[in-house]
């Protein structure tokens, strides 16, 4: 463990509370693709699957047990109660695709031919690319509330701490490199670049996320 | 160490 991954990890916590606190003071999800929600559901039950099979530490299994079950509470939040606020024509990006790319590159290039090693390979690549959704309804809109903009500047924030997690351990961990990881973390952190700029130049100003 | 076992990140 290092300050990054743990800045990292509480910053990606922190991101789930944002939302969880969004979705329960509005009692709306508008705005909020369901799509990536249920990406991230998907990402963590195929990568998790190891909390039966090893035991890393109490820290690893607590946060795991976590953002698995919040990321099944807002799935079912925006699914049962919430429903009647989603608005499914704006949340329009084909998530198949997404789907699709991520089992055939998990399947191409994966550590190990085993079931949970493709699994934790496809997770990785869905991670990477499942913020799309929610970034291409923000597009869309051209706007985005305030609190939602946290929520996605936090979860580009985690993986952004991650990549200096991974040139710390590098150094520190007779160069340790996960080639999967960086590959993906890299992608998944490019993919917040336009959304980063926005942020920091109108949403610390006070102004709203609004596209130019 | 086993890269591929060693998914000790979350």
């Amino acid at each position: 463990m290092n300050i990054f991954r743990l800045s990292g990890d509480l910053l990606h916590l922190a991101s789930i509370f944002i939302l969880i606190a969004r979705l329960h003071q509005t009692k709306s999800c508008a705005g909020i693709s369901l799509k990536t929600q249920y990406l991230y559901l998907l990402v963590f039950a195929t990568r998790y699957l190891d909390l039966f099979l090893g035991f890393v530490s109490v820290y690893n299994t607590l946060m795991k047990i976590f953002f698995l079950a919040s990321s099944g509470y807002i799935v079912y939040l925006m699914y049962s109660p919430l429903k009647a606020s989603y608005d499914k024509s704006l949340d329009s990006f084909r998530v198949e695709y997404i789907i699709a790319f991520a089992a055939v590159v998990a399947l191409a290039f994966p550590h190990k031919y085993s079931v949970v090693e493709v699994l934790w390979s496809f997770s990785i690549y869905l991670e990477s690319l499942a913020i799309i959704p929610q970034l291409f309804q923000m597009t869309r809109t051209g706007e985005a509330d305030n609190i939602t903009s946290h929520y996605v500047f936090a979860l580009g924030g985690y993986r952004a701490l991650y990549m200096l997690n991974w040139f710390y351990r590098y150094y520190t961990e007779d160069n340790y490199v996960d080639y999967i990881s960086w590959i993906a973390g890299i992608v998944q952190t490019a993919l917040y670049g336009d959304f980063f700029y926005i942020y920091i130049t109108r949403v610390l100003k006070g102004k709203s996320f609004k596209l130019p | 160490m086993d890269r591929a076992s060693a998914h000790d990140e979350l």
